[in-house]
């Protein structure tokens, strides 16, 4: 057993020996708290969408990616209200850019109705970067059935092209700061709202969709190197011509 | 090729399954995750089948298994010139990907699809 899983290894030194790159991902077993609530729940079908019992990843799966990170919030903010926007900031750490692979899609996965305290609150995010690019899936858009690991107060924004320009290829630290915003409806008890227990609830979470590019790497060294060949022989044939 | 020159010889299956005289062979092998050391962090699927090969390589190493010409030649070096030189190994040849649901050191949920983590078939080597 050598123990390796029980000592926490810094996920990211690349000075590990290979060991089993799972390995490497193990936390400590003082893990803090095993996930609940429906972030577990979306991940949970997702991975039967995507796999057999056994494990086995199915042909049809659908998912396109190798690899789905579910990122809940590190930290939230509640902010005075903006008219009759009860309004809550969420930052979303991002872990640095793994090597082998590389983002294909990010969806942020929210609330959009709320029941609070006999409130009922419809709900939407932004981002915090003006002008940053955004599309709701079309499932929840066009009011079609949505994906069905999806529940029907829950939907999801395509933050892709936002994350990929503004984001992903900073260096350091990298936090996604998105903005939670909810209005009361009309109709619906006027009660004071205590907005403050917000922050204990799930009420969105980043999904970042990664491919695994081992193959685009290496055929891009494969290309490199014989460019380089081909230069050293068109020099070297030169040579013996001379 | 012997056996699919001489009628009298039977061929062995495609993927070979020698298990009958202990030729080097697939073993199925479940484990759980808990068993590993790994369940407080994986937390899908419960049971893994990694599978293992096991079993000699001695004798006309049959096509079906795959073996490279060199472990013909380290099998016949070992029998005919020098026994210190080891026989050829059992090991994996065909191997099928696991698909994992884990929590990260920082609460995150990953579902990721690991290469290499189930032995579907074997070969000398």
């Amino acid at each position: 057993k050598a123990g390796w899983p029980s000592t926490a290894l810094p996920a990211d030194d690349p000075t590990l020996p290979s060991i089993l790159d799972l390995a490497k991902e193990a936390p400590s077993k003082e893990m803090r708290q095993w996930p609940q609530g429906y972030p577990l729940r979306y991940m949970l079908k997702l991975y039967q969408r995507s796999a057999d019992p056994h494990g086995h990843p199915r042909e049809n799966r659908t998912i396109g990616a190798k690899m789905v990170r579910l990122i809940k919030p590190s930290n939230t903010a509640v902010r005075p209200p903006r008219g009759p926007w009860h309004v809550q900031i969420l930052d979303f750490p991002l872990a640095s850019n793994q090597v082998a692979y590389e983002l294909i899609r990010a969806t942020v996965v929210y609330r959009h109705q709320l029941h609070l305290a006999h409130s009922h609150l419809s709900c939407h995010v932004e981002t915090w970067v003006p002008k940053c690019q955004t599309k709701h899936s079309p499932s929840s858009k066009s009011g079609s059935s949505k994906p069905p690991s999806m529940s029907k107060s829950w939907t999801e924004m395509d933050i892709t092209q936002c994350i990929q320009q503004k984001l992903w290829n900073r260096k350091g630290r990298r936090v996604l700061r998105l903005r939670f915003m909810c209005q009361q409806q009309k109709g619906s008890e006027t009660l004071e709202l205590r907005w403050q227990d917000m922050t204990s609830l799930d009420v969105a979470f980043l999904l970042l969709y990664f491919n695994d590019t081992d193959e685009s790497i290496q055929a891009k060294l494969l290309a490199r190197g014989q460019e380089e060949l081909t230069d050293r022989e068109s020099s070297f044939l030169t040579r013996s011509v001379r | 090729q012997a056996c699919s020159t001489a009628s009298d010889v039977s061929c062995p299956s495609r993927e070979h399954d020698g298990s009958a005289n202990n030729q080097c062979s697939l073993h199925p092998y479940k484990v759980s995750f808990h068993q590993l050391g790994w369940d407080h962090w994986i937390i899908a699927p419960r049971l893994y089948t990694p599978n293992y090969c096991k079993g000699i390589c001695t004798g006309v190493l049959p096509y079906g298994l795959n073996s490279p010409n060199h472990a013909i030649v380290q099998r016949l070096v070992n029998e005919l010139v020098n026994h210190s030189v080891p026989q050829p190994s059992c090991v994996p040849y065909h191997f099928l990907p696991l698909s994992i649901l884990l929590i990260e050191a920082n609460g995150s949920i990953l579902y990721k699809e690991y290469e290499g983590m189930i032995a579907q078939s074997c070969t000398c080597r």
